[in-house]
C-alpha cells in the first residue's frame, strides 16, 4: 500500500481488508487545521478476488458510495459513481468522483492490475527463509532482480519485501510519482502498476517494461485524463506483446475526465 | 482459484484540496514550494492510518511530494 502527500493531493491506495474510506473524514479535518478545504474526490478499484472478506464500508460499491456521499462537503456538487463494464464479469472498474467545480489538469493517470503472474516472475517477490535482511534490503533486491528499476529509470524508488512474500515500491521523479505493489501466491497472484504522466511522454514504452516484468495472463489497464489522447496507445503497446484486448469501456466524468477501462488477456485464454 | 488468500487489488483514494485563502490556492495549483498537506505532522498521518488499518514501513520525500510505503 502507499501513501503520496502533496502540497495540495493526497493519493492513498491500500490493499487486503484496509478501510480505505475511513480515512476521508479524518483527512478532511486534519487538512481544515491547515485552512485547506476539500475540493474534489476520485476513488476507484477493480473486483476484489475475496469480497466476501471485505469489512464495512467495503463490502459493496453501492456501500462504499453511500459512505462516500455521507462524508463528503456538500459543496462537492459534481458527483458520479460507476461501474465499467468489461467482458467478464471477474473485471470492471469502479468509479467515484466529485468536486467543487470542474477543472480538469492536463495530467493523465493510468492504473493497471495484472492477475496470474507468470510463475517465474512472481517467484522472484518471495524471500528466501531466514534471509536476515531487512524489508528495505529484501525490497532493493527484488527490484533489481525483477527489473523494475527500468520501467521509470530516472525516478528515485523506495522498496520494500514483505515476509515470506510480497513487495511494494514507490517511484518519485521529480513532482511525479509511480507504485508497484505484488501479491505473488499462486492462485491469487497480482500486480499493480500506477503512475501520472502528461501529453508526449512515452506511455507505449513504460506499459511494455510492466508487461515484461510481470508476465500476467490478465492486464486491466484504465485510464484518467482530460482528452482521450492516451488510451489508444494502449493496445498499440500491448498487443505485439501477446495481450489482446477483450474489451473498452469509456466513460465520461465531470469531476475526472474521460476514464477508459481496457482488458487485456494472453491469447492462450 | 484459492478458497482465500491475501486480496491484491487495491482501492484508491485520490483528494485534492485548495486554501481558504486565495493566494494559498494559486500556490498549491503551482506548486511553488508551499507545504500545505505536508504540513500534517507524522502523528495525524499515523491517525488517519490507524483507521485504515495501514502503518508506514518506509518513507521517502523530494522538493515536490512526500511518498510513504504502507503495512499490506
Amino acid at each position: 500500500s502507499s501513501l503520496f502527500v502533496y502540497p495540495g493531493k493526497i493519493i492513498i491506495k491500500t490493499c487486503g481488508t484496509t478501510q480505505l474510506l475511513k480515512s476521508v473524514r479524518p483527512l478532511i479535518h486534519h487538512a481544515r487545521h491547515l485552512g485547506l478545504s476539500l475540493s474534489s474526490v476520485r476513488y476507484t478499484r477493480g473486483n476484489f478476488i475475496f469480497p466476501e472478506s471485505q469489512p464495512f464500508p467495503h463490502t459493496s460499491f453501492k456501500e462504499e458510495v453511500v459512505y462516500l456521499e455521507d462524508s463528503l462537503p456538500k459543496g462537492l456538487r459534481f458527483r458520479k459513481a460507476s461501474v465499467m463494464p468489461s467482458k467478464t464479469l471477474t473485471h470492471s472498474w469502479h468509479v467515484f468522483t466529485a468536486s467543487t467545480d470542474i477543472d480538469l489538469g492536463d495530467v493523465f493517470t493510468i492504473e493497471i492490475c495484472m492477475t496470474e503472474l507468470d510463475k517465474a516472475s512472481a517467484g522472484k517477490f518471495f524471500r528466501r527463509p531466514a534471509d536476515g535482511k531487512s524489508g528495505d534490503s529484501a525490497g532493493k533486491d527484488m527490484t533489481e532482480a525483477t527489473g523494475i528499476g527500468s520501467i521509470s529509470p530516472s525516478a528515485l524508488i523506495c522498496d520494500f519485501a514483505f515476509d515470506p512474500c510480497g513487495y511494494s515500491m514507490n517511484g518519485i521523479d521529480g513532482d511525479r510519482y509511480s507504485t508497484i505493489h505484488v501479491t505473488p501466491e499462486d492462485g491469487y497472484s497480482y500486480a499493480s502498476f500506477e503512475t501520472v504522466g502528461s501529453r508526449g511522454d512515452d506511455v507505449a514504452r513504460v506499459l511494455k517494461k510492466v508487461a515484461q516484468v510481470f508476465r500476467p495472463a490478465t492486464m486491466s489497464v484504465s485510464t484518467t485524463s482530460a482528452g482521450r489522447e492516451v488510451w489508444g496507445r494502449v493496445a498499440s503497446a500491448l498487443e505485439p506483446l501477446g495481450l489482446k484486448r477483450r474489451s473498452c469501456a469509456v466513460d465520461e466524468f465531470p469531476a475526472a475526465g474521460t476514464v477508459v477501462y481496457q482488458t487485456f488477456s494472453n491469447r492462450r485464454k | 482459484m484459492a478458497v482465500s488468500g491475501f486480496e491484491g487489488f487495491e482501492k484508491r483514494l485520490e483528494l485534492h484540496f485548495f486554501g481558504d485563502d486565495p493566494t494559498v490556492m494559486d500556490q498549491l495549483d503551482g506548486h511553488k514550494g508551499l507545504l500545505g498537506l505536508r504540513l500534517l505532522d507524522f502523528d495525524s498521518l499515523q491517525q488517519v492510518l490507524h483507521a485504515v488499518q495501514c502503518t508506514v514501513v518506509s518513507a521517502v520525500g523530494n522538493h515536490y511530494f512526500d511518498s510513504y510505503v504502507l503495512s499490506e
